[in-house]
């Protein structure tokens, strides 16, 4: 898993 | 985008136009929580704030708009248009119980430090917990409305429907995000014993009433 945080759920 | 989250999301906009439909037609929100609204507003309004600094797609902007907006009529209809039909005294439920702790465990679990990631996590620890006023509402009545109930069973399921998407995306993506992961373990669970009833009442015709 990449440590980036962009949600893109809802 | 799989089938689950499609589905998932299909599920938590039927649930909005359900309650939308059911405010508007009866002219009425009696059996609804206005505080689990509020809750819902709030965790909307935190959590997409990244429409502002990050672009998914078209769908995505979309459903967060449409998410947002919603639940800024809602609260104006239950507490400007519709206000008399407020159920006010069984609504009771104290959200500061609900807020504040959530706001104390996204400081302190977080995937980043940051304000919109700490606002993100605060939105899904709340979220998860965000229906418990609405199902205290429904206790203390001790029914709900045939129309309420669907509202209630298309909204649970989203996060439910979400579960599956997640596991799918772990084995098929290798991606996964454990805090959205319990958080809606917790919101689905929370959910159990009023899909009980629904199944084994409101489907066979009966209305949701909860043992005395």
């Amino acid at each position: 898993q990449t440590l980036e945080t962009t949600h893109d759920e809802l | 985008m799989n089938i689950f989250r499609l589905l998932g999301d299909l599920s938590h906009l039927v649930a909005i136009i359900i309650l939308l439909l059911k405010i508007w037609k009866t002219r009425s929100c009696a059996g609804i929580s206005g505080k689990s609204q509020i809750l819902f507003a709030i965790v909307y309004t935190t959590r997409y704030l990244d429409l502002f600094t990050t672009y998914v797609s078209t769908y995505n902007t979309f459903m967060k708009l449409v998410f947002i907006m919603t639940s800024i009529v809602t609260i104006f209809l239950m507490n400007a248009k519709f206000k008399a039909t407020y159920d006010h005294n069984h609504d009771t439920f104290r959200i500061e119980f609900l807020i504040l702790p959530a706001l104390v465990l996204a400081l302190l679990i977080n995937n980043e430090f940051t304000i919109i990631e700490v606002l993100w996590t605060f939105s899904i620890y709340l979220e998860s917990v965000a229906i418990l006023p609405q199902l205290f509402l429904v206790s203390k009545t001790g029914e709900a409305e045939s129309i309420t109930s669907h509202y209630l069973f298309a909204l649970g399921s989203y996060r439910g429907l979400y579960l599956l998407n997640w596991v799918y995306r772990y084995y098929a993506e290798d991606h996964y995000d454990l805090i959205a992961i319990v958080a809606g373990l917790v919101q689905t669970i929370l959910y159990c014993d009023f899909f009980y009833l629904y199944i084994t009442k409101v489907l066979k015709g009966k209305k949701l009433q909860l043992p005395a």
